[in-house]
């Protein structure tokens, strides 16, 4: 079905930008 | 027990939820004052995936006739619509001050917003395919219930026909969902009574077969032969019941998620 791959990409896109905030804090800590 | 009830709903919101429980703990103190890389860029990506979402979510309620869907599945698009302005807020906040705390708690809270609106899409949607397989099943009720309507054999032949392929779309969708399921209680559940409605389907068609057989043979005034008539009645309003009971719990066990678990104390 269409709406659980759009879903899906939502929430890829959304663990990459954890993703990218989480790596920097951990640089920082 | 697990969290999501479907392996789909699992795969898809699974790795996001471990990921936003990394963020809180990094961020459980927002005034820490540690500086936040620009999320301008993958802000947008999410925007953009969100707004697909958006619009075929919309274009999933336009093409149902299912109206608790089409009044469910919008108010679960606007929280993740509400999610991704809290997004970009986090992200013009953290651009123009990379430790701001408002920014950190907007970036939260447009994470949790996406997970929670993504989840509620998914699970109104879910609920939506669970009622298409319900109604199949109570198709499969309602031609228990006309056999009385069978008066000979070309009626009997009619009847199989028609309850074959409904009887059979039932048991697959019943049978793709068993594997769909998380739950292993629920999952078994499924498979034992639609096991029972698969064995007990051919007696039931052989009981009507044997009931109108009888019946072409049937002396008025012989009593012998009435009450054979009575017990063969008997039998195949007992399997009508069987039957009715097992797809009953087919349908109680599809509309069990995993947070039911009182039903299973």
């Amino acid at each position: 079905e269409q709406i659980l791959e759009a879903a899906k990409s939502v929430t890829n896109a959304a663990g990459v930008l954890i993703k990218a905030a989480t790596t920097a804090q951990k640089e920082l800590v | 027990m697990p969290v999501f009830h479907t392996k789909t709903i699992e795969s898809i919101l699974e790795p996001v939820a471990q990921q936003i429980s990394k963020l809180v703990i990094l961020h459980d103190d927002a005034d820490n004052g540690n500086l936040m890389p620009d999320l301008s860029l993958p802000v947008q990506v999410v925007q953009q995936a969100a707004d697909n979402l958006i619009r075929v979510g919309h274009e999933t309620c336009t093409n149902s006739d299912d109206s608790l869907l089409k009044r469910e599945l919008p108010l679960a698009l606007i929280r993740v619509e509400e999610a991704c302005k809290s997004l970009q807020e986090a992200s013009v906040t953290l651009k123009s001050d990379p430790k701001s705390p408002f920014g950190k708690r907007k970036l939260i809270e447009g994470e949790r917003g996406i997970l929670q609106g993504v989840s509620a899409i998914l699970l109104s949607f879910d609920e939506s395919e669970v009622r298409k397989i319900v109604h199949l099943c109570k198709q499969v009720i309602e031609y228990l219930f006309i056999t009385e309507l069978i008066e000979k054999m070309d009626d009997l032949v009619t009847y199989v026909k028609n309850l074959t392929p409904v009887l059979t779309r039932m048991t697959r969708e019943v049978d793709a969902r068993e594997k769909e399921l998380t739950h292993q209680e629920h999952r078994n559940k499924l498979v034992q009574h639609l096991e029972q409605v698969k064995s007990l389907t051919p007696s039931f068609i052989s009981s009507i077969k044997i009931y109108l057989l009888t019946l072409a043979s049937f002396q008025q005034n012989d009593s012998q032969e009435k009450q054979v008539l009575f017990c063969i009645q008997d039998s195949k309003d007992f399997l009508i019941k069987r039957i009715n009971y097992e797809i009953k719990e087919i349908i109680r066990i599809l509309q069990l998620t995993s947070y039911d678990e009182d039903e299973w104390a």
